[in-house]
């Protein structure tokens, strides 16, 4: 994952859920690609921080994880 | 604002819709409120009607439920996701479905969800609209508690919906369409929640502007109090004074009662029943809140008017009597609310009664145990119970001019 403060485990599973749901992410199952996971959520993170008007940092930071657990529609924010 | 992939929307401005269940959170009739006022929303800024179906398919079907609800976004338990909808299309398209494990509520609380809000926004998506990223838009994918007594749809949203389905037509409404049961079975009888009439050719080109509230020539058609509040009208404008917020708040007739939307000749308040009577022309109807009674509009003739009486020009309801003033020219009758009767002796002369009332009334108001008769730009301040003029004003004195 990009620079994350230690947080916890399910922190991040939280927001991988997150930007599964709504914003498209796919997590690649194979163990290999472990380094593409990493940067490919790093992407989806800076595109849900710019959506929200948030500091684009593509880090798993406090505020975007205090976004993510804002009450909230179902529909995804973008779609392929 | 944005919109679905290959942006699909409805083919059709008639856009049926139909509540399956309710939320034991809430009154089944504040549920239904909530979700026509939030259809109003969307047919006030575009050509949309949106009719409401008891049994079969409707475009729309709305649902309450929990967890897995056999589509492939199962909900989550309180917090986190609260509704989604589907885009226009056949079968579930359309669909909005709410978290039955979510607190609902009628008003914006601290600990629950307005179903108002959140069903605007997730007939946003019914009608094909997307997410916005504009704060504060309706659309706007998180939750915002805001107060929705007098809310307006942000700029945003109303140039997404009219990027699909364009401006409401031009056309003012014609004046009170009958709304007697259409051929549908009586269970199937439409509720609608769009001003939208077909042009008559009484209907002028261009409906007027609304008057500055400090312009000293303003004139009312009608006058009444509504749970603590005065709204004042003059054509299809309403100027509200309300206790709870300062200054005074503009809107039009059609965003609290579309099919009313042409104004009124007369109105009052019998604030025991909560009921408001509005008068146009020789028909009146009774509304609570938002709702039009059924059975209504009726000839005012009902009343116990003559059927030479073509239209009343003012009414005022005495709390403390139960009696209420019907002024025609210069004339005026007395109703008994209690015996819903005209009573004997009438109609009297105005000036023999109300001494230096000597005109016609355009509107009339019961107010801090005060009558005040409005005629053109002026209003007369008279005693309730003695009937003697205290005082004369500019008609729009209680907009602070």
């Amino acid at each position: 994952l990009p620079v994350v403060p230690e947080k916890e485990k399910e922190d991040i599973q939280f927001a991988q859920k997150y930007l599964e749901n709504f914003y498209d992410f796919k997590e690649e199952k194979s163990a290999l690609f472990k380094s593409k996971n990493l940067n490919l959520m790093s992407e989806k993170i800076r595109e849900m921080q710019s959506f929200f008007g948030l500091e684009v940092t593509g880090e798993l930071n406090s505020q975007t994880l205090d976004m993510m657990k804002q009450p909230r529609c179902g529909i995804p924010d973008v779609r392929s | 604002y944005s919109t679905f992939p290959l942006n699909p929307k409805w083919k059709k401005e008639d856009v049926t819709y139909r509540i399956l269940n309710y939320t034991p959170d809430m009154l089944q009739d504040d549920v239904e409120e909530a979700i026509a006022k939030a259809f109003q929303l969307w047919s006030s800024v575009t050509p949309l009607r949106f009719t409401r179906l008891y049994s079969g398919e409707a475009d729309i079907m709305i649902s309450f439920a929990s967890g897995f609800h056999s589509d492939f976004y199962s909900f989550d338990g309180p917090g986190g996701t609260l509704a989604h909808a589907y885009a226009p299309g056949k079968g579930i398209g359309g669909d909005a479905h709410f978290d039955e494990d979510e607190n609902w509520t009628k008003f914006t609380t601290y600990n629950g969800y307005n179903l108002f809000l959140v069903a605007a926004h997730e007939l946003g998506h019914s009608l094909g609209l997307g997410h916005s990223n504009v704060f504060g838009a309706l659309m706007y994918p998180v939750y915002m508690a805001r107060d929705t007594r007098n809310y307006r749809l942000p700029q945003d949203d109303i140039d997404g919906i009219q990027s699909l389905y364009g401006p409401p037509r031009k056309s003012p409404a014609k004046a009170f369409p009958s709304q007697e049961p259409t051929e549908m079975t009586p269970t199937e009888a439409p509720t609608e929640t769009s001003p939208h009439e077909e042009p008559t050719e009484m209907t002028p080109s261009k409906p007027p502007t609304r008057a500055d509230d400090c312009d000293p020539h303003l004139t009312f058609d009608a006058i009444t109090t509504l749970r603590g509040e005065i709204l004042f009208f003059k054509d299809s404008y309403v100027w509200r004074k309300s206790p709870h917020f300062t200054g005074i708040e503009h809107d039009t007739i059609s965003s609290f009662w579309p099919s009313l939307a042409a104004g009124f000749d007369a109105a009052y308040e019998i604030d025991k029943k909560d009921q408001v009577i509005f008068f146009k022309d020789d028909q009146y109807w009774a509304v609570n809140g938002y709702n039009i009674q059924p059975g209504f509009p009726k000839p005012i003739q009902n009343l116990g008017f003559s059927k030479s009486v073509r239209k009343i020009d003012a009414a005022v309801h005495d709390q403390t009597t139960k009696k209420t003033y019907f002024f025609v020219g210069h004339r005026y009758w007395s109703f008994n609310e209690n015996t819903q009767s005209m009573e004997r002796g009438y109609p009297r002369k105005i000036a023999a009664d109300f001494h230096g009332i000597d005109h016609t009334v355009d509107a009339a108001l019961q107010k801090n145990g005060h009558f005040y008769f409005f005629h053109g730009s002026k209003q007369y301040e008279v005693d309730v119970k003695t009937k003697k003029l205290i005082r004369t004003m500019q008609s729009n004195s209680w907009f602070d001019c």
